[in-house]
């Protein structure tokens, strides 16, 4: 059970370098074992590190850069053992344009194995999605879902999206 | 295992029975702010067996009944139903055999809770041990609550484990 | 003192409630004493009641919901006692297209007597200020400023400010 | 009391001396994730005399010194100007008179601090009580963090008096 603690943290820890220079187009970025001799018990570190930029804490980074780099480790740990089942709420709320597009891209990819629910108010977002639901509160302080189709009409159902987005 | 469908009624805002069905790859879910989204969130989170109010920004499961709103009333009881896929078979224990689940979880205005899989009543206990060692117990990241995609990386070391031990 | 800080709690409140339903286009908020005995030790406690919805505790509230909130209460300080300068970082981010532009509206109603700094992803808030400057890294790791010119050639400076931003 | 200009120079990525003139109205600062925004806001907070490096992301504040980047070397040190308009003498304090106000903070790699009022020395306090009773000391909540937006919701009624007391 020791063995298998640090192979898949050898794995996810491989995962996470390659989907974090992936994610920022450069860079690196690594796991720790705070205590190696004690692996069932040991802390773990994470050192990263975007294109061009020195190693530092990762409180140094950006909100942008921080939100990228919990997604890169939370995306390697899916690699190692996919989760049937992801939720994200508003996770691309931090992004630049072309952070999101790199971010809806790489969802794309993890998909094939994980159903994935995006809450977004992004227009990217939505347009990268395979199925689209909208919540609309028509009567105050009570909610109700209408599916949102995308292949048919997908102009009139964007402007309802961007609508009730 | 795959999710198949989410209904609520009575849960937060989502005072009418309520059906999400969930699609494979990605699903987008938008609207104003203030309409309900991060409360499907909530109610996910809940009927996988989170034991925290506090987590769904309740002070007791109480806060999760639908309140009433204008000319609406509010309700006596939130219930809240996930309708799993199992056909592969990768959920351990009693209910390994069947090929869809159901779990419900309910509670009433007077504080009483009820819990059901495949609407046989049973304890908390039950629900937290189908979700076990699937990547979706409350030990996993599989929910991203809004505001707190840093907290892994504000976490101590220590705290951090749960997130490798859940894929290991 | 003490008639002091009643007078000011009690003239934030009732800009507190006005900003609010200014900023919610409904509903209501209030500021309350839990102390009213011992005002200048008391803590303050918030409540806060969307249109169409029921009065709850704030922490029900959506995220988007807790933003206004905020920036109404803020605001409201500001009313009694503007502060010469306020910098707001990425506040819109959780608010939807609708809302961003309450805010922005509200934002420079306030402007008038408090100098505003945003640091914003979003295009409706780049369009709503008087100024903009751009932070670019065209050096790996290394920061510089350029003022972008948002009278003279308008269509270019945007076009500059969407490619950075 | 009006601000006229911040200036930093081997403060965090602002390793290149460089100036931000604040206008009247409203100005927005845009850029991508990580070039450079909240580092501003950083800088601003620092000169107005926070404590903590901690709430600025830094360890200490000797992490605040440019550390260098590419073929750029680390500095020696960080330093932040903010140069203020008095005009109106809102200011109170031994500076009061002074039509313009100059605010240096600097820190070497040693640890060593400075702090400097229209290019004299004295102490982080002295600078500290300029902004007193002005809404601008770290009491006040003139400076919204990125991420930081519920905190004032979030916090304990009795945590909240601050931002109260501030404009009493
Ligand atoms: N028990 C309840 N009864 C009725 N309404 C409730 C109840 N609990 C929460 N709500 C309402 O649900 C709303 C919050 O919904 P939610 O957090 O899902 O919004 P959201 O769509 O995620 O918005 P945002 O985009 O701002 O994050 C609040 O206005 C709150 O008053
Ligand atoms: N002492 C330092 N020397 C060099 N670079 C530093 C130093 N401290 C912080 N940085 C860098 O500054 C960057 C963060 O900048 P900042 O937080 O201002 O970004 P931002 O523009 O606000 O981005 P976002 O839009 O994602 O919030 C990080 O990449 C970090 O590595
Ligand atoms: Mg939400
Ligand atoms: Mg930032």
């Amino acid at each position: 059970s020791r063995e298998r603690f640090i192979t898949t943290f050898e794995q996810i820890d491989h995962h996470f370098g390659e989907l974090f220079t992936a994610l920022f187009e450069g860079g690196q970025a690594k796991l720790h074992l705070l205590d190696p001799d004690n692996p069932l018990e040991s802390g773990i570190e994470i050192t990263a590190q975007p294109p061009g930029k020195k190693n530092g804490s990762i409180n140094l980074l950006s909100g942008g850069e921080k939100a990228l780099t919990t997604l890169a480790l939370i995306f390697s740990t899916y690699r190692v053992r996919p989760a049937p089942f992801c939720l994200l709420d508003e996770v691309d709320a931090p992004l630049d344009d072309a952070n999101v597009g790199r971010f809806n891209r790489l969802l794309r990819t993890m998909a094939i194995s994980t159903q994935f629910t995006a809450i977004t108010h992004n227009k990217s977002t939505m347009e990268a999605a395979d199925a689209l639901y909208g919540i609309t509160m028509a009567e105050p302080g009570v909610s109700s879902l209408i599916a949102v189709h995308l292949e048919e009409e997908p102009q009139l159902a964007m402007g309802e999206a961007v609508a009730v987005g | 295992m795959r999710f198949k469908r989410l209904e609520m009624v009575g849960f937060k805002s989502f005072a009418d029975r309520t059906r999400v069905d969930f699609q494979p790859g990605v699903t987008a879910i938008v609207g104003p702010n203030g309409c309900g989204k991060s409360n499907v969130s909530d109610a996910l989170r809940w009927v996988l067996g989170e034991q925290s109010a506090h987590q769904l920004r309740g002070d007791s499961a109480v806060d999760f009944i639908f309140k009433g709103a204008g000319k609406r009333k509010m309700m006596g009881l939130a219930e809240v139903t996930l309708t799993i896929d199992n056909s592969d078979h990768s959920v351990a224990g009693p209910f390994a055999d069947f090929a869809e689940i159901q779990v419900t979880r309910r509670v009433h205005r007077d504080g009483e809770r009820e819990y059901f899989i495949n609407k046989v009543p049973c304890r908390l206990k039950d629900i937290r041990d189908i979700f076990m060692d699937t990547g979706m117990s409350g030990r996993g990241v599989a929910i991203l609550q809004q505001g707190h995609i840093d907290a892994i990386l504000n976490a101590k070391p220590e705290e951090r484990r749960a997130l490798f031990d859940e894929a290991a």
